[in-house]
């Protein structure tokens, strides 16, 4: 680690902070809990505490800018410089600046927190499933007001969980209204205004008038995004318009072609050749908090650190399980020392809508009306980068995610996403483990349950002690056909062999899977058979193993297996 | 036999194209993150403290220390970063 030179640091420990304004890409409360959560990660190594402020000057005033934003060091657009912050002191020195030219997420693709509805603020379950068919965003499907709206779990038919989605039909951010929803249509200097504009602003933000007279009323605020719209290009907030025409031919989803950057993107009116209206598509964006974990480092008085692992170091990784690295530890100890006294009440999460809006009022529940939306693309299945299970099921690799299965057949023919719901009902959401044994019993595995389907007649759940299993274990994560009538069960380091006929355990298990195969993950969390070989799963990769127990090649799941 | 389909790269209206040869990125992230002055009294001189930028740049990033624009220094000069310098100023 290193420090700034002269090791600046505050002179107090009771920091204060302000967000000054918020990025259109997150709804408020979960920029606000980014923020929360990316400075515990410093409180809960130092004497450090941070208090919020919402007005006046705080020591870390934090805001969200483009270019030329009122510093000396202007961002440069998508990518490459996502934020800066300076070194603890007075003035500018201490705030954090977030480049909100990049898209902002939790690091891991769109992140759509509800309002309204019956989900209390939950976030979308996508895919989720509505009237049989499958949704990878909001829709407006199902309602006559033209009201985006999603389900908060995988499955509206079955649990009839939803919540409204992010638009300016429900309400804008920033601005002087208070968050009051757009008026349209709304005069601005004369003309008349459909839809949210940047008309008026250099910064490219998104507004609207809340009445319906700007000249008159001078009542504004800025557009939330929606999840499907458009980041950087011309059309900033718009969404794609499927199909599209581009160099004569029509496209009916995001294309690299015309790109020297393979970047993902498409026209927002119905012909790029003739309107020359464009964006990129949304991606996994960046991961406000841990961005913003780096940047407060750098305002308490942190430089780079030249340690991969780090969150000091100088370039972005997104991590899904993120911890404090012993370097980021041992700087900041250095400068306010290590954390004394007893634990602090850890921050709330931010709370749900306020009870009164969170009633139904008089928004109808989405209407079950035909849709015409189609399901989602086959190749959906390729923003995954771990799956619940992969098994073989009939000879075709199947892939589970969420309640949704896919299939891969021997001629790596894709197809799906089907409902898990809709084949296996009683199965739950989130598979851990499943397998075929010889009579073409199907059994599955999810925490401590199993389940074994014989065509259409299911067995189960019943508890995986009953086959012989330790209480200890909390769930099984693969399983391995060993002959006729034996099967491998996966779970952490250890596995069992299960006799299928008898449905027990054999004596003599559990064993350590890295002592008997070695030079796969000894924590696999997908062990599956295909094709003569083993494969040994542990988030993106796989490990094959021949009959010979050699590890013969190491990849991919996307790329390989699924031939993304 | 087939031909490879002919590529068609369109320059987007509003895009920044970022198309600066490897070197001009180097010039530029380098003195962006401090690892080079920007001020030369010669090209000899110039020379000798690039390569030994490009030798400190490569050592904060893990990279191995060759002192030459490879191809692993040019791909990690093009991703996402944090803006602050890397070496005080």
């Amino acid at each position: 680690y290193q420090t700034f030179e002269g090791d600046i640091k505050w002179d107090h420990k009771n920091i204060t902070y302000r967000t000054l304004n918020y990025s259109p890409d997150m709804e408020s409360s979960l920029i606000d809990d980014a923020f929360a959560r990316a400075f515990k990660v410093w409180s809960d190594v130092t004497p450090l505490t941070f208090t919020r402020l919402f007005e006046g000057t705080a020591d870390i005033m934090i805001s969200f800018g483009k270019r030329d934003h009122g510093d000396p060091y202007p961002f440069d657009g998508m990518d490459n410089l996502l934020a800066h912050a300076y070194p603890p002191g007075e003035g500018v020195q201490g705030d954090a600046h977030f480049d909100d030219d990049e898209y902002w997420t939790l690091g891991n693709g769109v992140v759509v927190k509800t309002l309204y509805g019956n989900a209390n603020g939950a976030l979308c379950h996508f895919p989720f499933v509505f009237e049989g068919k499958s949704y990878t965003t909001c829709t407006t499907d199902g309602r006559t007001d033209n009201l985006p709206w999603c389900a908060t779990t995988a499955d509206y038919s079955k649990d009839q969980t939803y919540g409204f989605c992010p638009s300016e039909y429900l309400y804008t951010f920033g601005g002087n209204a208070n968050g009051a929803k757009c008026v349209f249509p709304f005069v601005f200097m004369g003309k008349n205004y459909d839809s949210c504009t940047t008309e008026g602003r250099s910064d490219g933000y998104r507004w609207c008038a809340t009445t319906e007279n700007f000249d008159n009323d001078k009542a504004y605020g800025f557009c939330p995004s929606r999840e499907s719209a458009v980041i950087g290009g011309n059309s900033e907030g718009e969404p794609c318009h499927f199909p599209f025409e581009f160099e004569g031919n029509q496209y009916d989803s995001c294309t690299t072609v015309g790109r020297k950057d393979g970047k993902l993107w498409c026209a927002t009116t119905d012909s790029y050749d003739a309107d020359q209206k464009w964006g990129f598509c949304p991606d996994k964006g960046y991961s406000l908090f841990l961005v913003a974990a780096h940047e407060f480092g750098h305002a308490l008085g942190l430089e780079h650190s030249s340690i991969r692992d780090a969150l000091m170091f100088p370039m972005y990784t997104y991590v899904e399980e993120f911890s404090l690295h012993r370097d980021d530890i041992e700087g900041i100890q250095y400068l306010y020392g290590p954390k004394t006294g007893p634990d602090p009440t850890p921050p709330q999460p931010n709370p749900f809508p306020d009870p009164d809006k969170t009633e139904p009022t008089n928004e109808p529940e989405p209407t079950t009306t035909t849709t015409t939306r189609p399901v989602p693309p086959t190749n959906e299945i390729c923003k995954f980068t771990k799956f619940d299970t992969i098994t073989v099921i009939e000879g075709d690799l199947h892939f589970f995610k969420d309640g949704f299965y896919w299939k891969m057949s021997s001629k790596n023919e894709l197809s799906g996403p089907f409902a898990v719901s809709e084949r296996w009902p009683a199965l739950p959401t989130v598979i851990d483990s499943a397998f075929e044994d010889k009579s073409k019993k199907l059994y599955f595995f999810s925490g401590t349950r199993f389940w074994v389907y014989n065509g259409e007649s299911v067995l189960g759940p019943r508890n995986i002690e009953k086959l012989g299993l330790p209480s200890t274990v909390e769930k099984v994560e693969g399983a391995m056909q060993k002959g006729k009538d034996k099967v491998f069960l996966f779970s952490g380091e250890n596995f069992w062999r299960l006799d299928v006929k008898a449905q027990q355990i054999d004596k003599g298990f559990p064993k350590y899977t890295d002592m008997v195969f070695g030079g796969v993950p000894s924590d696999a969390h997908d062990v599956f058979q295909y094709k003569g070989n083993t494969y040994f799963c542990r988030d993106s990769f796989y490990w094959r193993m021949n009959s010979r127990k050699q590890v013969d090649r190491v990849g991919y799941v996307k790329y390989d297996l699924l031939n993304c | 036999w087939s031909h490879p389909l002919k590529s068609v790269f369109v320059t987007f209206p509003g895009d920044v194209t970022k198309d600066m040869s490897e070197t001009e990125l180097a010039d530029s992230y380098l003195k962006k993150f401090g690892y080079i002055e920007t001020v030369h009294r010669s090209g000899f001189q110039s020379l000798l403290s690039k390569t030994n930028a490009l030798k400190r740049m490569q050592r904060q990033m893990g990279l191995e220390e060759t002192g030459e624009l490879d191809k692993a220094t040019v791909d990690t000069m093009k991703q996402p970063r944090c803006g602050v310098p890397d070496v005080a100023n």
